[in-house]
């Protein structure tokens, strides 16, 4: 229906444009209360037979927590079908009408079960009078039965093997809660809901995957996180990130991680350790022009590596390396890393890279603790 | 410590006291660099500002303050961010402290291990500590030595927890030897060739110390998060300061 006279009308208002069929105005809708969905028909209107206006009520009503609740009980097979069949009643897609659940299904429920709610001192709904339904086949009236096919459970239910439903959640939790055990078996990571590990078989919760941080031993829980293009590399949060952006002095990845391990040592065959830039996802050498000490500290102090011992400017054999060279004016730039001081495309006037040593920080020395002569 | 004995001053210069007022000395925590020092993040639980917490350094003797004694303010506490309170799994953060320490006989940082150096069952190391000794808390720093366990023994000593790969065990089936209330924070370090030392467990958790209930210490598995020390401390020095 476009408008609301229309609703009206299918209430039986004359006020209904003309040109609006009935049809159009079928108040069925699709069934979406998760406990039903597994009901051989998937159409229903409101109100229901427990008098709730609409599925969210009724999803958040209390017989909807009393009958999974029951149903674990085994108190009667096909109870879950009933309940579903007043919580969602069918819906005549001709009509618009209910189509009710035939008294028998009712009355078979009601005598199963009203007595194992009272155990708990509990009612059997009101609202389920069993004479408010028609029995089957009389007075041309339809109603439902279960047929041989109808689940039992419902879908946030695990049917043991004996045919009992037991909560979803408890599947595999360490307890047994079919009567016959069944719902602590096969216990993998899929029946638990989680993910597993295809090296060692370990199962992570599914928040765990693609975070950030490894959990399997091979890190295959954070591979295939990202569909970066040729251009972009992906950060240590999967995100993807231009190339050129790499190690060019300002964060683009929200982690960072474009400006991590951004200066190296290189050693080559002559033990020599020439400083490389890692810049744009290539490596570069540093020219040496206008070098000085701080610099080599900098760079030290960046690897997370003692005072520099050792700085030559070595002259370069390629033909055409890489070359990034000292930004000019790279003292008054305040930088607080050695590659965002550093600037691509400009020649390399002493054709000179930087050769660097570090030492490495002292550590683990108790020199305080004296020898107890005996 | 329990079944400890008493240091002797300068033996353990990676030690350190964190501490708040009034209560004074709360953690055990250890230095990894002339600015940083580990400890567990269980230590900070309901105390997050850094503004209410000290670092004390190069002291034995709590009650005694020593000639060779730094304190430093704290600066920034890194929490890691899936430390869960509920399971004291990733027990641990990182400390920045306000300035430098000046590196002496009796304040050094100890080392850190490679990610792959891990620790092989029955190893000795030694756990250090203003903790609980079972009848009184001890004025002078405590040391005892711990055995390492496979962490598949350490689990039959916890049904009710799991003993996960973030975690280390150490000590004695007869909880002779063991970490206690007060301890948390600081070092299990195991010296390697050359008289290195090296942090391999920050004190985290274990059965009621001083209780009938007896059984290893268990420590947070600094080598799994030696990557991630090294990281945040990046960030912070480089990128964020």
């Amino acid at each position: 229906c476009l408008y609301n006279p229309c609703l009206d009308s299918c209430g039986g208002s004359s006020l209904c444009d003309p040109n609006n069929s009935l049809n159009n105005c079928s108040q069925c809708e699709p069934i979406t209360l998760e406990l039903c969905m597994n009901l051989p028909y998937n159409s229903t209107s409101y109100p229901n037979y427990f008098g709730h206006r609409t599925q969210k009520e009724a999803s958040i009503s209390w017989e909807s927590s009393l009958f999974p609740a029951l149903v674990q009980t085994n108190c009667y097979k096909y109870l879950m079908f009933f309940s579903c069949t007043i919580l969602v009643p069918k819906c005549d897609v001709n009509t618009g009408e209910h189509i009710p659940p035939c008294r028998a299904l009712c009355e078979h429920s009601k005598e199963r079960c009203e007595s194992v709610l009272g155990i708990v001192g509990l009612q059997w709904p009101e609202d389920t009078d069993c004479s408010q339904f028609p029995e089957e086949n009389s007075d041309n009236q339809t109603c439902l039965m279960p047929d041989e096919y109808v689940e039992e459970c419902s879908p946030s239910h695990f049917k043991c093997r004996s045919g009992q439903c037991v909560l979803a959640s408890r599947r595999c939790d360490g307890q047994a809660d079919c009567d016959d055990d069944s719902d602590e078996e096969n216990c993998g990571c899929k029946e638990r809901d989680l993910w597993e590990c295809p090296s060692n078989k370990q199962c992570l919760k599914h928040t765990v995957i693609c975070d950030g941080f490894p959990d399997c031993p091979d890190y295959m829980d954070e591979k295939n996180c990202s569909f970066c293009q040729d251009d972009e590399l992906e950060c240590a949060n999967h995100a993807c990130v231009s190339r050129d952006l790499w190690c060019d002095g300002e964060a683009d990845c929200s982690d960072s991680s474009d400006e991590w391990d951004c200066v190296t040592l290189s050693i080559n065959v002559n033990s020599s350790s020439f400083l490389m830039v890692h810049r744009a996802a290539t490596e570069h050498h540093v020219c040496a022009d206008g070098w000085q000490e701080i610099l080599s500290q900098l760079a030290c102090k960046q690897m997370g590596l003692g005072e520099p011992s050792v700085t030559k400017l070595i002259q370069e054999q390629e033909k055409e390396p890489r070359w990034l060279t000292l930004h000019s004016n790279w003292e008054s730039l305040n930088g607080t890393t050695l590659h965002e001081l550093l600037v691509n495309g400009q020649s390399c006037e002493s054709r000179s890279k930087i050769s660097l040593l570090c030492t490495k920080q002292d550590c683990g020395r108790r020199p305080a603790a004296r020898m107890n002569k005996r | 410590i329990l079944g400890g004995r008493t240091s002797r001053p300068g033996r353990w210069p990676w030690q350190c006291s964190l501490q708040s007022e009034p209560s004074g000395h709360i953690c055990g925590c250890v230095l990894i660099a002339k600015k940083w020092v580990l400890t567990v993040a269980h230590c900070f639980e309901g105390r997050e500002n850094a503004a209410v917490w000290k670092v004390v350094l190069g002291i034995n003797n709590l009650d005694h303050p020593s000639v060779f004694m730094q304190t430093r303010f704290v600066k920034t506490i890194i929490l890691h961010p899936r430390y869960s309170r509920a399971v004291v799994d990733y027990d641990i953060s990182i400390v920045e402290l306000s300035e430098d320490i000046s590196e002496t006989g009796y304040v050094r940082p100890v080392c850190l291990p490679n990610p792959e150096q891990w620790l092989e069952p029955d190893t000795y190391c030694y756990i250090t500590g203003w903790g609980h000794m079972g009848n009184k808390m001890p004025f002078k720093l405590q040391e005892g030595e711990v055995r390492i366990i496979s962490l598949e023994h350490c689990q039959s000593y916890f049904d009710m927890k799991t003993i996960t790969t973030r975690m280390i065990c150490a000590g004695y089936e007869s909880g002779t030897v063991d970490s206690c209330m007060g301890d948390s924070g600081g070092p299990l370090v195991c010296e390697k060739p050359g008289g290195r030392w090296t942090l391999f467990g920050l004190t985290s958790w274990g059965s009621v110390c001083f209780s009938k209930v007896l059984g290893p210490g268990v420590y947070s598995n600094v080598s799994y998060f030696v990557e991630w020390i090294k990281r945040q401390i990046y960030i912070q020095t480089f990128l964020l300061n």
